[in-house]
C-alpha cells in the first residue's frame, strides 16, 4: 500500500527548521528510517522540533510555548550574531585559505 | 553563572590582532575601524590578562574581516539580514578570525535615533569574546547575548561575560599589596583640605599571619606582633614599651587585663581574685610581652587581694602611636615608576607630564620639590583637569596643550584669547577623540600629530595639516600604534615614548635605532 503521504509543512515551519538548524538548536542528521514505522519517524521529527522551539524561546528570554508564536516569529527576525547558540563541532572547518 | 566557556582558549595571552589586507569595510573608513574595533578589545583587555597589539599582516592570531554572502567559508551572510558577523574560536588558522557582513550599515558612533544601522562596536565586542573561547549566553544584557542589543555609550562589561573570560585568562594583575590577603592599608575617612586635593592618612594595620607556617591551629591570629621591637625607648623599661597602644577600651593601659574587658580572654594566668593566697604570688606573664597594663620590674610582685585594687598610677611610658606620614593622593605619580602623558622642551628645559602633575628638568637634573601639579604653572588650565595628551612648543615659542579635542595656546603661563580651541580647526577629524603626541621634527623642521595608528604633518604657517594626511604610523618604523608621547631632545633627534620605555628614531633610517626599548626613568629622571 502506499506509503502515507508525508503531512507538508507549511513555510513558516520550513524557515522555522531551517533557522533552528543554523543556530545548533535542530541537527541535520536524517533519523535512520531502517526499522522505524513511518509514523515512529514522524512522531520522533515532531518531538525533536517541540523541544527545539521551546530550547529556543528559553535562551532567547520569551515565553517557552513549544509552539511558533509571534515572539518567538519575532525573535528569529531579529539581528543576531552568526554563530549557532549550540556548538556541534562549528570549528571543524579552522583552515585559514 | 550563564556564561559558556567553549573549552578552547589562546595558549598566549599577548594577542595580536589585524584588520585584514584584503577584506576591508566597503562603506566606513579604515581607519575609524580600527579605531573601534580596539576599543572593543579593549573591553576584554581591561578585564582579564589578555593584551591586544595590532599588526599589519594577516598572520594575527585574530583577523577581522568585512565579506559579503559566501566568502570562503561554510557559513555565508544573507546579505542586510538578521546574521550580522561570525567568529570562530581561538586556534591556529582561521582560529580566533572574526567576520563581518559588509552588507549590513555598519555605524562606528551610533546614536540613539540609529535604528536600521548597526553598532560595530556593540558586534565586535561580541565577536571578540568568541575569538577568545566564549560560546553565547543566555543572559538578557549580557554582551554574549546572541541577539543584538546596541550598547551604551559608557559600556561596562557585565559580569557574566567578565566572570567567563577571567575563568580562562585570570583577572587582570592586581597591583602588589592587593595580592598580599592579610595586607590591606586601612583607608581612614580622606581629609578634604582647603584645596581640591584630598589626602589620605593610611594607618598601618599590624598584620596578622593567617596561617603561619608554623601555627598548629591555621588561623588563629599569632600572638606575636607582627613587626618587630625597635630599639628599647627607656633603659629600665621591656624593650617593648614602645608597642603601640592595643587596648582601645583603657587607652592609658596597654593590654586587656581582665575578663570583662575582654570577654574573650581567659585570664587563666593571672591569680584567680576569688581565691584569697595568702603569699603573694610572683607575677608570671604567660606570654613574654602580655605584661600587666602597668609597667613593672619583673620581680615588683602584685597584691592579690582582691579587694584591693592595682595602684593607680600614670603608666610612665609615653603612648605611643604610630602615624603614619600621609600617603599622597592616589594620583600623584611615582617619579621612578610611570608611565608618560606628554614630554616636550620649553625654552630648553625639560617638562614631563603625568596625570595632574608635571616634573621639571633643568641644567642641573630634576629640580627639587616636583611633580608639582600642572594647573601651579598654567593656571588657566581647567581647574578639574586629569591629565593632558599632548604639549609641544611651537617653532613662535607659544605653548600648545593638547586635552581631549581641545587645543589650550598659551604664551608662557598666559593662555592666550579665543583659545582654547578644537582641534578640528586644525584640519584634524571630527571624530578624532584625542591626539598622543606632538612634535616639531627635527629633520625637516616640520610638526608632527600622532593618534592611534595614524598621523599628520601639521603646517605651521597655514595653521592646517598637510591634504594628503592622515598617513599610517608604520612609516615611523619600529615605534608601533597608540604611542604615549613624543618630543624633539637638544640634540634633535625625536624620542617616542610607550609605556615605562623609550626609543630614539633614526631619521636617515626612518627606523627606530634600538628594536628594545630603554628604561625612561633611568634616562629622563636620572632614578
Amino acid at each position: 500500500a502506499p506509503a502515507p503521504s508525508r503531512p507538508t509543512r507549511s513555510t513558516s515551519e520550513k524557515s522555522a527548521r531551517s533557522y533552528l538548524e543554523m543556530f545548533g538548536y535542530l541537527t541535520k542528521e536524517k533519523p535512520e528510517v531502517g526499522n522505524l514505522l513511518m509514523e515512529d519517524v514522524e512522531q520522533s521529527y515532531e518531538d525533536d522540533f517541540r523541544i527545539a522551539i521551546k530550547t529556543l524561546q528559553e535562551f532567547g528570554g520569551i515565553p517557552v510555548t513549544g509552539v511558533i508564536d509571534h515572539a518567538t516569529k519575532e525573535l528569529m527576525k531579529k539581528k543576531r550574531c552568526g554563530r549557532p547558540d549550540r556548538e556541534p563541532g562549528y570549528d571543524k572547518n579552522n583552515r585559514r585559505r | 553563572k550563564r556564561f559558556a566557556v567553549q573549552g578552547e582558549k589562546w595558549k598566549h595571552t599577548n594577542l595580536t590582532w589585524s584588520l585584514s589586507q584584503s577584506r576591508r569595510p566597503s562603506q566606513i573608513d579604515p581607519h575609524g575601524t580600527r579605531a573601534v574595533l580596539a576599543r572593543a578589545l579593549d573591553v576584554w583587555q581591561q578585564a582579564s590578562r589578555l593584551t591586544f597589539t595590532e599588526i599589519n599582516s594577516d598572520d594575527a592570531d585574530i583577523v577581522v574581516s568585512f565579506s559579503k554572502r559566501y566568502h570562503d567559508d561554510p557559513y555565508p551572510f544573507d546579505g542586510r539580514g538578521s546574521i550580522l558577523a561570525h567568529a570562530f574560536f581561538p586556534g591556529s588558522g582561521r582560529g580566533g578570525d572574526a567576520h563581518f557582513d559588509d552588507d549590513e550599515l555598519w555605524l562606528l558612533h551610533p546614536n540613539d535615533d540609529d535604528e536600521e544601522g548597526t553598532s560595530l562596536f556593540a558586534v565586535a565586542a561580541h565577536e571578540f569574546g568568541h575569538s577568545l573561547g566564549l560560546s553565547h549566553s543566555s543572559v538578557k544584557g549580557a554582551l554574549m547575548y546572541p541577539w543584538y542589543q546596541g550598547i551604551q555609550p559608557n559600556f561596562v562589561l557585565p559580569d557574566d561575560d567578565r566572570n567567563g573570560i577571567q575563568q580562562m585568562y585570570g583577572p587582570k594583575y592586581k597591583r602588589t599589596w592587593e595580592k598580599i590577603p592579610y595586607y590591606r592599608p586601612v583607608q581612614t575617612q580622606p581629609t578634604t583640605t582647603t584645596t581640591t586635593t584630598t589626602t589620605t592618612t593610611t594607618t598601618r594595620q599590624p598584620y596578622i599571619h593567617q596561617h603561619h607556617p608554623g601555627r598548629h591551629r591555621p588561623n588563629t591570629p599569632s600572638r606575636y606582633p607582627a613587626y618587630y621591637p625597635e630599639k628599647p625607648s627607656h633603659p629600665d623599661w621591656p624593650h617593648y614599651s614602645n608597642y603601640p597602644n592595643r587596648n582601645p577600651t583603657y587607652p592609658d593601659r596597654r593590654y586587656y587585663t581582665t575578663t570583662e574587658e575582654h570577654p574573650r580572654r581567659t585570664n587563666h594566668h593571672y591569680p584567680r581574685r576569688t581565691e584569697t593566697t595568702t603569699h603573694a604570688t610572683t607575677y608570671r606573664p604567660r606570654f613574654p610581652h602580655a605584661q600587666p597594663e602597668y609597667p613593672t620590674h619583673p620581680r615588683q610582685n602584685y597584691p592579690t587581694d582582691p579587694g584591693q585594687d592595682y595602684p593607680k598610677r600614670k603608666p610612665y611610658y609615653p603612648v605611643k602611636t604610630t602615624t603614619m606620614k600621609p600617603t599622597p593622593p592616589p594620583d600623584k605619580p611615582d617619579t621612578c615608576d610611570t608611565t608618560y602623558d606628554a614630554v616636550t622642551l620649553i625654552r630648553g628645559e625639560l617638562y614631563i607630564f603625568k596625570n595632574r602633575y608635571h616634573w621639571r628638568i633643568g641644567a642641573n637634573g630634576r629640580y627639587p620639590g616636583y611633580p608639582i601639579e600642572i594647573t601651579r604653572m598654567w593656571a588657566e588650565l581647567p581647574k578639574n583637569l586629569t591629565h593632558v595628551d599632548a604639549v609641544y612648543e611651537r617653532p613662535d615659542r607659544k605653548i600648545a596643550f593638547f586635552i581631549g579635542k581641545q587645543l589650550y595656546l598659551f604664551d608662557s603661563q598666559y593662555l592666550l584669547p579665543g583659545y582654547p580651541k578644537n582641534i578640528v580647526h586644525l584640519g584634524l577629524p571630527a571624530n578624532l577623540e584625542k591626539l598622543d603626541g606632538a612634535t616639531v621634527w627635527g629633520h625637516n623642521g616640520k610638526t608632527y600629530f600622532y593618534s592611534g595608528t595614524m598621523y599628520w604633518k601639521f603646517d605651521e604657517e597655514v595653521g592646517h595639516v598637510e591634504l594628503d594626511y592622515p598617513r599610517d604610523m608604520s612609516t615611523w618604523r619600529g615605534v608601533g600604534y597608540n604611542i604615549d608621547s613624543v618630543f624633539q631632545w637638544k640634540d634633535g633627534k625625536t624620542y617616542f615614548f610607550k609605556g615605562k620605555g623609550f626609543w630614539k628614531f633614526d631619521d636617515l633610517n626612518m627606523r627606530v635605532q634600538h628594536d628594545r626599548q630603554l628604561p625612561s626613568a633611568q634616562f629622563w629622571m636620572s632614578c
